[in-house]
């Protein structure tokens, strides 16, 4: 499903150079359940910008479903991620002007869903997330944790095929944070691909595969044993 | 020097009401060193932001260094927040358009601190954090850890007597956020308080006393045990 090869990325800033990604190499097969662990500032958000088709790298290859995602148009792209990736942001991206069901609803806004049927999927994504009884609150109405939960509802919404989810718990209770991953679980289950980021070694260790990042380089990949 | 009595904070939603803080009764001492933990969405941030002066209760009383802070005027208010207390947002709360260094020197320029003092203040803050190469980034080109390091170099760089943090270690992976709470304890035995919302039992257990909330209440208030 997912083929890079050699990827680099480094950003230029006057007279410095950043080199987030340094040559990573990795192939994601469908149906995998994979998290990323590493350092602060070691490279993991922009490698998952790269996955999920909102960033371009400065160099090497990026195959998605066997496309060569560098010779894509916008447009395609953006057909991409609305109709096969599911994006969890580190910082939630949610509108400010738009109410939680609102943001819920907006990938289904773009895909051409019905309006009746798409206020049905965005308040079960909610209510699936325990959000129900704060579907009309704005983002700075809720508080960290219930903003994090709804771009995770959003995410989920469309059905899409890959969830791509950068420290989806970063901001939950460990309550709370295990069931979101009941929830990743389920969705593992019924066929999707789920990539996640995580500092905390519990929610890593629910995947089936870890990767390690450090300094722009994936320093270990391994299946998790511990079944 | 924190006397809180029957703290009640509640939100009008149209016909609904949501009541975050149900009467809540705490007393910190100097020199604490208080862990707060508990559900997304039980209270722990309006309360964090009441005790900041960020915010004022529905009713109940407030007493900070035996000042009622009800009746403390704006001025008063923002002079407490400058000198007494630093915040550590659970959102961050960088501005945009100031690179790192920038962002840090902001509590000290309202201090009126001369420029080169508040430049070195602000470097050696962002030192401390692990940020000396990224001080000309500015937050969106900063990783999400990173960003969390300069909001809480910006909360130090002060010196304030009270830290509170809320959910200082979230973005980070596991050695940083160890390093972080190095820095908490260093700051306490220089005879700081810190009060500091985790969602992660093993930062919580590194304070000296514990609270847990649920629902707008305080339901445990313990010393930590385990020495
Ligand atoms: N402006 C507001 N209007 C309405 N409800 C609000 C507002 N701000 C917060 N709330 C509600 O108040 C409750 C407490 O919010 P608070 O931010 O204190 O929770 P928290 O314990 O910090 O949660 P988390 O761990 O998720 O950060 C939440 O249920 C939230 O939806
Ligand atoms: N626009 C940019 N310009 C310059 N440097 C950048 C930019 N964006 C990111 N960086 C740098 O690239 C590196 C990798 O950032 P990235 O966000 O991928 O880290 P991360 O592994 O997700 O970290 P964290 O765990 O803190 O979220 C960081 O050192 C960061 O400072
Ligand atoms: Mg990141
Ligand atoms: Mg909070």
């Amino acid at each position: 499903l997912i083929e890079i090869k050699d990827l680099r990325k480094k950003y230029i800033m006057g007279e410095m150079e950043v080199e987030a990604l340094r040559g990573v190499n990795l192939n994601i097969s469908t149906n995998e359940f994979v998290s990323i662990m590493g350092p602060s500032g070691s490279g993991k958000s922009t490698l998952m910008n790269i996955l999920g088709c909102l960033d371009t790298p400065s160099s090497g290859q990026y195959l998605f479903d066997s496309i060569d995602i560098s010779s894509r148009t916008d447009d395609e792209l953006s057909e991409i991620r609305n109709q096969k990736i599911g994006f969890i942001f580190q910082t939630f991206n949610l509108l400010p002007k738009l109410d939680a069901l609102q943001n819920v609803e907006l990938p289904l806004i773009y895909s051409g869903v019905e309006k009746h049927l798409r206020k049905d999927l965005a308040k079960k994504a909610l209510k699936r997330l325990g959000l129900e009884n704060r579907m009309n609150h704005k983002p700075n109405e809720l508080s960290g944790g219930q903003r994090q939960r709804v771009a995770i509802a959003r995410a989920l919404v469309t059905n899409p095929g890959i969830i791509l989810a950068d420290e989806p718990t970063g901001n939950l209770d460990t309550k709370t944070g295990f069931e979101i991953m009941e929830i990743f679980k389920e969705l593992h289950q019924e066929g999707n691909t789920i990539i996640l980021i995580t500092h905390e070694p519990e929610i890593a260790e629910q995947a089936d595969r870890g990767i390690i990042i450090r300094d722009g380089l994936i320093t270990k990949d391994a299946l998790n044993t511990t079944i």
